[in-house]
């Protein structure tokens, strides 16, 4: 089990980096190590996150949307391990900017190859890249009832 | 196991009998703030099995349950189906699909059914083991959990790789 | 000292369930409740929400932007008894749809009159209604810099 | 006591001096990811004598000075200015603007300013005290601040409500 624990942790690993430089650019850096590879049954994992020119510090320390990258990164890595048969993002783009929205949406279009994706946002660039819309109304005060939405109305 | 459908009926603000469809790909949800669409997610990880109420954001079983509005009374019974093709003959190979059902009556009864056969929710359990299909699953993000993982809470790092070991 | 928290609690609860209104719709209530009014020393504050058509539930039920709104009503609420010089937002509209931010940014708007506010935001609607902006850039990897932005390339 | 200008300058990512001007109204400051934004908040709660160093998202005061880039080493200084009219004459009538400044050197020092002249933390403390200006103030939201009013987290919604008490 701690030989599985170890292998699955250097393809998450291998995949976490690719991923990392996807999202941020080809000069970001970033890694994960076990805290204490001594005792792999209890062992953490940390994750350094080097952004470019700027020096790696506690991912504590960066900002809103990339601490979402980076997480999102992670969750990726371990996606591409064993692909889930469908994802569900709720509002993970809230804290992106737009540029940062975009690699978002492009590398969910890439995996939605493989697995179904549910998507709930308020974003406008991440509503554009779906291929299906169902608007979602109060228009009785407290009842939700669905709606088909027609795309050209979004633009 | 490609997903086919979601219906919801008396669950949360879902008063109504509603449909969701699943095609190819990527499917939107969108809306203003408070129209249900983070309640669709919560029926998801409802009827596949979600036993953590707090995971639902609500405080008992009762709370799932549609609780009536100004033109409306409250329901009965809140009821999630998940109908999806049997792809990976989690069923004998005749069923070309399956439906997942849950049901919460107020009474505080609770049943669950395959293709309409009622079963107990460990069966339930037992039909998405393996298929990477689960509630605390690196496969359904929201926000909180960004936040999780950036802080490590309760090692959940090394919790969502364990899940793909 | 108790009684002057009671009087700030009757002037803030009173314009709490204004902005609220506001905020929302004039069909949409809320309430703020001492837990303990027999220990006003002690006693926390209850809040009660119940949008419009909705049966009051606790708050920790609402909907992430309705969350946001309720928070934004009691803390615009407190400020309306003691405005502050100066009032700093930073990406407080992440989670509220464009109507929500459409409310927010007209309250901010009137309180402006009175206070200087500093918004920090990804938002286009929230952009298009401050007076001045600055863009913050790394064009120098790991140095930030500010640059002026002209409101013209933002429509 | 309206805001005239901020400068910062050797302060987190700010490595070069930077200043912000202050108008009337509303002030919007945007950008990418990571660009310096809240940077720019962090360092007004800094020099107006935010003391809990975790309000700031660092673990320490070395944390807040510029810690160098591929392109430029790190800086041995972080100091931050904050000028304001002097229209509630928080100091004595002849100056027409307040310049606030604090200094913080990678050594451990630290050094407070008022209009230039050397004073102690207490002195800024005491400047603020009744002008509405401070940290943990109903002044100053962010996402995380929304979170603990909802959750009453520590009584926050007592806590802010006795600040206009
Ligand atoms: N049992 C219930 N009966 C009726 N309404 C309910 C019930 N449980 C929750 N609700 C209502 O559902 C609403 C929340 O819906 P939801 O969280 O899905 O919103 P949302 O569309 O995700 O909004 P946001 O964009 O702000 O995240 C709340 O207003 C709440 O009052
Ligand atoms: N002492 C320091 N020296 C150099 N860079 C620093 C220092 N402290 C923080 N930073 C950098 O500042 C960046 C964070 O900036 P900030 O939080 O202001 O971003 P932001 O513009 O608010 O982004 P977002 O839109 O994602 O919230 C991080 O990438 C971090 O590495
Ligand atoms: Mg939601
Ligand atoms: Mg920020």
């Amino acid at each position: 089990a701690n030989q599985q624990f170890l292998e699955t942790f250097n393809k998450v690993r291998e995949n976490f980096q690719m991923v990392f430089k996807a999202l941020f650019t080809e000069e970001d850096t970033a890694d994960m190590i076990l805290d204490n590879p001594e005792n792999l049954a209890e062992t953490g994992i940390d994750i350094v996150a080097k952004p470019k020119g700027k020096r790696p510090s506690s991912i504590s320390q960066l900002s809103g949307g990339e601490k979402t990258l980076t997480a999102t990164a992670l969750l990726f890595a371990i996606y591409l391990i064993k692909p889930a048969p469908f994802c569900i993002l709720d509002e993970v783009d809230a804290p992106l900017d737009d540029a940062n929205v975009g690699k978002f949406t492009q590398m969910i279009q890439k995996f939605s190859e493989n697995s179904q994706f549910i998507i709930v946002t308020h974003n406008k660039m991440t509503m554009s890249c779906v291929d299906v819309i169902y608007g979602v109304t109060m228009q009785e005060p407290g009842v939700s009832k669905l709606v088909p939405v027609d795309f050209r109305s979004l633009n | 196991m490609r997903l086919k459908s979601l219906e919801i009926k008396g669950f949360k603000s879902f008063a109504d009998k509603t449909v969701v469809s699943f095609d190819e790909g990527i499917t939107g949800i969108i809306g203003p703030n408070g129209c249900g669409k983070s309640n669709i997610i919560d029926s998801i990880r409802w009827v596949i099995g979600e036993q953590k109420i707090s995971a639902l954001r609500s405080e008992n079983l009762d709370a799932l349950v549609f609780n009536g509005s100004k033109t409306r009374s409250p329901s009965g019974l809140a009821e999630v189906s998940l109908t999806f093709e049997n792809t990976r003959n989690l069923l004998p190979t005749e069923f070309s699909t399956v439906t997942v059902t849950r049901r919460f009556y107020k009474n505080g009864e609770s049943e669950y059914r395959l293709n309409d056969v009622q079963c107990r929710l460990k069966d339930i359990h037992n039909l998405f083991l393996d298929t990477g299909v689960s509630n605390d699953s690196y496969a359904i993000i929201e926000l909180g959990m960004v936040d999780d993982i950036i802080k490590d809470k309760e090692n959940s790092r090394r919790r969502m790789l364990e899940q793909a070991a």
